[in-house]
């Protein structure tokens, strides 16, 4: 496909239930993330860079940032910790990436994209996934990085609740 | 859950999911974003990320049904995302929402929950964020 398209980047940062009444600063730099990952992503496709960096850029804008579930600030598990999946494909050529349960990669997406282009696999899970992300040289953290003190509350609500883990969804 | 969808100047889609899950799940469960095809999908003329209730889109198989009705059937990007988000995944008893793109350009971001926060930017380079149902 040879052709000048208009280059376009789409994004989200989760859905469900966002109170009205939230937090007008939570609000504001939630909103400040989701416009930043704009930029950064619209910025490369306007240098001509395929769309799958622009995705990629986006999507580690809002990894790092705490008020989305990914990445730093991801929820926590029933155990307490945090563990992360993340995918990738592109539209030409069918190509994919995938990973599960990983808890110590800082941005997953970056490892998602790592096993679509240097693996003969389509997903890696838990201890492989994360000796893959050390073999491609992706950056690893301790798995502290990814708690914020919203999440591990909203979990100590979950526990207390105790209304099995099919009622609580990110 | 975050998520992007891009065309870029070639005519070229990628997608692309991250989450942290669901909060206190158990025994290793894995939700719809890393599943190619539920939250996750590209091909040549639709792109999708979505972000819900993962056990649900993976049962609607979400994002491929999203693109396939719009590849192979020939249904419009805003049909095709609306029918599968608004009324096929509530019907079997989830909600959430999702981001699609297709190959010219139209953009469908539907969602059946309070809000979903979400934001696009096109050709003028502007950045637009939204975050509830009636922005």
């Amino acid at each position: 496909m040879m052709q000048t398209a208009t280059p376009i980047l789409v994004i989200h940062g989760g859905a469900g239930v966002i109170k009205r009444d939230m937090n007008r600063a939570k609000e504001k730099a939630a909103h400040a993330a989701l416009v930043r990952a704009l930029q950064e992503g619209h910025a490369l496709l306007k240098l001509g860079r395929p769309a799958i960096d622009a995705v990629m850029a986006a999507i580690v804008v809002l990894e790092d940032d705490p008020h989305f579930n990914a990445g730093k600030g991801s929820v926590f598990t029933h155990d307490g910790k945090n563990e992360m999946d993340a995918a990738v494909m592109e539209g030409d050529g069918l190509r994919a990436g995938a990973v599960a349960g990983v808890a110590q990669v800082k941005n997953p997406i970056l490892l998602a994209r790592a096993v679509m282009e240097y693996s003969p696999h389509v997903m890696l899970i838990g201890d492989g996934a994360e000796a893959f992300a050390k073999e491609r040289g992706i950056a690893s953290v301790d798995p502290s990085y990814f708690r914020t003190e919203e999440r591990w509350q909203q979990r100590q609500r979950a526990l207390k609740e105790d209304t099995g883990p099919t009622e609580h969804f990110g | 859950t975050v998520g992007a969808v891009a065309l870029d100047r070639r005519g070229y889609l990628a997608a692309g999911t991250s989450t942290g899950g669901m909060n206190d799940k158990r025994w290793g469960r894995v939700g719809d974003s890393a599943i190619i095809g539920a939250g996750t999908y590209a091909d040549a003329h639709c792109a999708v990320s979505g972000t819900g209730w993962g056990e649900f889109y993976i049962r609607a198989m979400a994002a491929h049904t999203i693109c396939m009705k719009v590849s192979t059937l020939n249904e419009s990007l805003q049909r095709a995302a609306t029918d599968v988000i608004n009324r096929d995944i509530p019907a079997m008893g989830g909600s959430g929402g999702a981001i699609a793109l297709d190959a010219s350009g139209t953009i469908a971001m539907p969602f059946n929950t309070d809000g979903m926060y979400r934001g696009w930017i096109t050709a003028d380079g502007i950045p637009h964020v939204a975050i509830y149902a009636d922005e």
